[in-house]
């Protein structure tokens, strides 16, 4: 926390005269400025007072004055008929200070010796609110709500109006900006009200790139025009309709334009009318959509997912190959293919296309050889078979030797392996016997 | 082999032809990468041989002809860990793994022969066959692949060969006949292996499926093809199980 250069005024003080409670000295003058922060009355309560009584106060008396203007002149005791005492009764400054002065005169000729006075003073909010007229006359204090606040006020305005630069009176709302959401509904300031003079109201409707705005104006409509119904000139009262990248529109007359496609993701309107003439105003409610991609062609073995009659920005497509295909792009092989509409109608990738996949060479069988049954080049479906070089190697018993191309890519026999048989040497067969015919 | 018969090519495809520093051996194909043979081909005098040193040929009836062939490579040699046999007494567990470095091609010249089957049985009196490129008549050493058949001989009578072998030469030690051994031959004597074919195989035929297999590794004699006497020959069949962890261990 910083220590303020200057400190503020007290909310609230004690003032009390000199020696009090003990007599107050004579041939006093003694003047106390007393100040509670601005926004606030100062209220001084006696708690009490015991003054010399004279006729006017005339020998001892507490003076009290806001800008040397004397509010009273207190004297006396409590329920004597001299003097003038304050009794209870606080008293209010019309402002955030007060000053008090106290004088007594050369001599105190009772044998009472007076005790002078005791006072606490407090700052008391003012409700400007409650002030008919602010001090120069010029009309209420705020054109339409006013809140009182501790030691201030503030003025606030009716939908439809903003508070004006002197934070008290109100002018119509062009009920202008930015509107970004979806969808919304813009109208001419006042309306169905005619709409005031002197306008220059800016809307612009932004939302997202990839959505398109639609304005639909509603069938009331009239701006003030020259000229004929058909042909209106707007030549002193107009709606502008800008669009990026298009010629503005001038928009005038009593006809609804009704519904206006922008294609565009942003639409400015310029509402404008001069000092004289009636337009009784216009309104319009907006709609977006989403940009449109062109529908993916066709992908042969394949299939482009989901399928939409139409595409739409932020739409994402897949392409998935048939069985025993694989996706090609750019020449080479991926993974997998997602695409999305992107923001300006265009899709982000070129559709993929599917090849038929290859298995690759059979793996070479060990002491055996194998040949292809049906297909070629090692193509899914492809049919392959093993064979042992007999009579010196045999399959294993069971053993499968017919293999196809999968769409694994795997050479995989009818029972789903694709681990090739082995060729499994024959043990004790001579291919040529000892033979002999002699006993 | 004495009083056998030259093997025309390719009848039998399972020979190997071993060498170690000009001694000769038999051995076995088995597999693509393995070869058996006995013990005593491996570790001659308690001393393992190196493998190295060993040189194996397969693919030809001819000695000379394989001689002069590349040997395949050795990746290891794997002689059964029981074998013990420092003093030329003891042939118990006289059997062997070679692994080769690289596989073989099996074709006509070249082809596995089949291990024991499940219970397999040694009939006494059974014909096998056993070949070899050792000693013929005369201690002539073969040049050419030889096979001779003969039966298998029954425990009793070949214990009674060897007793009487032993009651003969009392100063020589004669090796034990162990269950892990049969014995193979005829009493009259002259049909026989002989040295150089030990470690080839005996065979039996299998009558279902025609396939012959491993019955016997050539392992000891007195001697050979003496009368009353037999050849002695491991019993393959017991050693199914270490045959089987040697090769997967390796």
């Amino acid at each position: 926390c910083w220590r303020l250069a200057r400190s503020l005024p007290a909310l609230h003080g004690e003032v009390q005269s000199p020696q009090f409670p003990q007599p107050y000295p004579a041939a006093l003058s003694q003047q106390w400025d007393l100040s509670v922060p601005e926004g606030y009355q100062l209220q001084l309560s006696f708690t009490q007072l015991d003054i010399e009584p004279s006729a006017n106060c005339y020998y001892d008396s507490l003076t009290v004055l806001y800008d040397k203007k004397v509010l009273a002149k207190f004297c006396g005791q409590e329920n004597s008929a001299d003097g003038h005492h304050p009794g209870n009764q606080p008293l209010l400054s019309p402002g955030n200070r007060l000053t008090l002065v106290f004088q007594t005169d050369d001599t105190n000729p009772e044998p009472h010796q007076h005790l002078g006075f005791s006072a606490h003073y407090q700052a008391k909010d003012i409700d400007e609110c409650s002030a008919p007229d602010p001090e120069d006359g010029s009309g209420p204090l705020c054109s339409q709500f006013c809140h009182n606040t501790l030691g201030s006020y503030m003025c606030s305005c009716r939908h439809g109006y903003e508070l004006r630069p002197d934070q008290r009176t109100c002018v119509l709302s062009c009920g202008g900006g930015i509107f970004d959401e979806p969808e919304g509904t813009l109208s001419s300031p006042g309306y169905p009200d005619p709409s005031p003079h002197g306008l220059a109201c800016q809307y612009v409707i932004s939302v997202e790139p990839g959505f398109i705005v639609t304005l639909n104006f509603t069938d009331s409509f009239h701006i003030e025009h020259i000229g004929t119904q058909n042909v209106p000139s707007c030549l002193y009262h107009w709606l502008q309709v800008s669009i990026p990248d298009k010629e503005p529109q001038k928009l005038c007359g009593g006809k609804s334009p009704g519904l206006m496609p922008t294609n565009s993701h942003t639409v400015q309107l310029d509402y404008h009318t001069d000092w004289a003439g009636l337009s009784q105003g216009w309104s319009l409610h907006y709609t977006t959509q989403r940009v449109q991609c062109a529908s993916p062609s066709y992908v042969t073995n394949g299939r482009v997912t989901p399928n939409f009659l139409q595409y739409y920005y932020r739409d994402y497509i897949q392409v998935r190959c048939d069985s025993g295909y694989k996706l090609i792009m750019d020449g080479r092989e991926i993974k997998s293919y997602a695409s999305m509409c992107q923001n300006n109608g265009k899709w982000h990738l070129s559709l993929p296309e599917c090849h038929i996949i290859d298995c690759g060479e059979p793996e070479a069988l060990l002491n055996g050889g194998v040949k292809f049954i049906s297909g070629s080049q090692n193509q899914y479906l492809s049919v392959i078979q093993y064979h042992c070089n007999e009579p010196f190697y045999s399959l294993l018993g069971g053993a499968t030797v017919s293999y196809t191309c999968a769409a694994d890519r795997k050479w995989r026999d009818n029972l789903d392996t694709h681990v090739i048989p082995s060729c499994i040497p024959v043990c004790g067969q001579p291919t040529e016997p000892i033979s002999g015919f002699q006993r | 082999i004495m009083g056998g018969d030259k093997a025309p090519d390719k009848t039998i495809p399972w020979q190997v032809m071993l060498s170690v520093d000009g001694s000769r051996g038999g051995a076995i194909v088995i597999g693509d990468r393995w070869i058996m043979t006995a013990a005593h081909n491996l570790v001659q005098q308690g001393t393992p041989v190196l493998k190295e040193k060993l040189r194996v040929f397969v693919g030809d009836n001819d000695a000379e002809k394989l001689a002069k062939l590349t040997p395949l490579g050795v990746a290891s040699l794997h002689p059964h860990p029981e074998y013990n046999n420092p003093d030329d007494a003891n042939y118990n567990h006289d059997i062997a793994l070679i692994k080769l470095q690289q596989s073989l091609t099996f074709h006509a010249a070249i082809m596995p022969l089949c291990l024991p089957p499940e219970g397999a049985t040694y009939t006494s009196g059974q014909i096998g066959m056993v070949s070899g490129f050792g000693i013929k008549e005369h201690d002539i050493i073969a040049n050419e692949l030889r096979y001779i058949r003969l039966p298998v001989v029954g425990e009793d009578k070949c214990q009674d060969s060897v007793k009487k072998a032993k009651a003969a030469t009392p100063i020589t030690r004669i090796p034990l006949l162990t269950d892990n051994m049969f014995c193979a031959g005829v009493p009259e004597g002259g049909k026989d292996s002989c040295m150089g074919d030990s470690g080839g195989a005996y065979v039996l035929k299998d009558d279902s499926t025609k396939r012959f297999w491993a019955a016997g590794i050539v392992s000891w004699g007195v001697g050979c093809g003496q009368s009353g006497r037999y050849g002695v020959y491991t019993r393959v069949a017991k050693y199914i199980g270490w045959i089987n962890k040697t090769m997967e261990d390796n």
